[in-house]
């Protein structure tokens, strides 16, 4: 579902470059649960805004479902974005005037799915994650592990193919983890491909692949299907 | 030097009140290193708010270093916290618009320490929680780990005598993690009280005495050298 070839990123700060990912090849197969381990800064949530569609490799290639992302315009990318990815941020990224219900309900706007009632989905979503008694309060009303709930919820809104969750579980105790955890399991069991960053090794126990990154590379892939 | 007697702390949303403390009652000792643990959602960080003078209970006291912080203007409350206390916040709160050592050398402004280069010693504790080559980087240039580190680093900038941490490694690989709070065991060391706020047991190995909170109340108190 998501093939990556020799992507580099590199950014520009002032006159100097900082080289963040130096020639990553990846390739995903639809179905798939991925986790992505690495150290602090070697380039893990970069790669993941790569596959994502929310950046552009400054050289390489990233394919969707076999199509280049350079081929198409960035209205046409938050299309195929708005109706295939949910992408869970590692800093939420949740609208601070909106309450958790209205936060949920959002990616619902741009690309509504026939049949389905936003208001009832998001409501559901919410209960799933155990936020049933805080759907009215605002991210400033949330506690940390409860945003990052919201966040949950609000990538799984559109029901997408493609389920991507940077530290997904960072703010959360070990029962919360491993409910959502349970959550991602039973999401890639009917047929979602998870790709998930992790720092913690119980919560990359529940992926059947972990590729490890390091100073902008891929160092260890384990699991891959391929081999 | 921390005192909390009977804390209640409410919200109100709209026509609902959300019961948050019910009923806090702790004692901290000055050098001890504390670990605060409990469900996502439990009242940590609301606790942690008001031992460090950030906000107020709604019923009972909080006493710091015996003084009654109801008793002190905001602006005393400021000057109090800003000399006394460094905060690690969840969200971390860095400036968006000043880089990383911009935002490090921040609390010596209002506070400044005679005998201190406030530039020299900024860029000490960046090197020291591995951010050397990353000091002129805002904050949305950095990963979510660097920015966690920035927070880090700002919360130590006036030597504080107590340090406040909420989830200081939630960010952060396990390497990363251990260096941290191999600092936090240093710090701690030289006479520096801690109170740390985390989701990981291991890290919370690190402190001397574990409290735990539910539902708004603590639940269980192990290694409280009182008893
Ligand atoms: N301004 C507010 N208005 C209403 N409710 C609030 C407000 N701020 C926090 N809360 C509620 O207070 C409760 C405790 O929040 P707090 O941030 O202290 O939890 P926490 O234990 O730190 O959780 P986490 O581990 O997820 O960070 C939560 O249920 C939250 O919804
Ligand atoms: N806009 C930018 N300009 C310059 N450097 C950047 C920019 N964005 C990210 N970086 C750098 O890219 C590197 C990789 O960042 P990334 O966020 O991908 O790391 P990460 O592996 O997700 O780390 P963490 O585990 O801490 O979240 C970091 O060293 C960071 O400083
Ligand atoms: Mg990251
Ligand atoms: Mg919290």
């Amino acid at each position: 579902i998501i093939s990556v070839f020799n992507v580099y990123k590199k950014y520009r700060l002032g006159d100097i470059e900082v080289p963040v990912l130096r020639g990553i090849d990846l390739e995903v197969r639809p179905g798939e649960f991925l986790a992505i381990m690495g150290p602090s800064g070697s380039g893990k949530s970069t790669l993941m805004n790569m596959i994502g569609c929310l950046d552009r490799p400054t050289e390489g290639k990233v394919l969707f479902r076999g199509i280049d992302i350079n081929s198409l315009s960035d209205g046409e990318l938050a299309k195929l974005r708005g109706l295939e990815i949910g992408f869970v941020f590692q800093t939420f990224n949740l609208i601070p005037r909106l309450s958790a219900l209205e936060n949920v309900k959002l990616p619902s706007y741009a690309n509504s799915i026939p049949g389905i009632d936003p208001d009832e989905h998001a409501r559901n979503l919410l209960k799933t994650v155990g936020l049933e008694d805080r759907m009215r309060h605002k991210p400033n009303e949330l506690s940390g592990g409860q945003s990052q709930r919201v966040a949950i919820a609000r990538a799984l809104m559109n029901d997408p193919a493609l389920i991507l969750a940077d530290e997904p579980t960072g703010n959360l105790d070990s029962k919360t983890s491993l409910e959502i955890m349970e959550l991602f399991s039973e999401l890639n069991r009917q047929g979602r491909t998870i790709i998930m960053i992790t720092h913690d090794p119980e919560v990359a126990e529940y992926a059947e692949r972990v590729v490890y990154v390091k100073d902008g590379l891929i160092q260890k892939d384990y699991g891959d299907q391929a081999d």
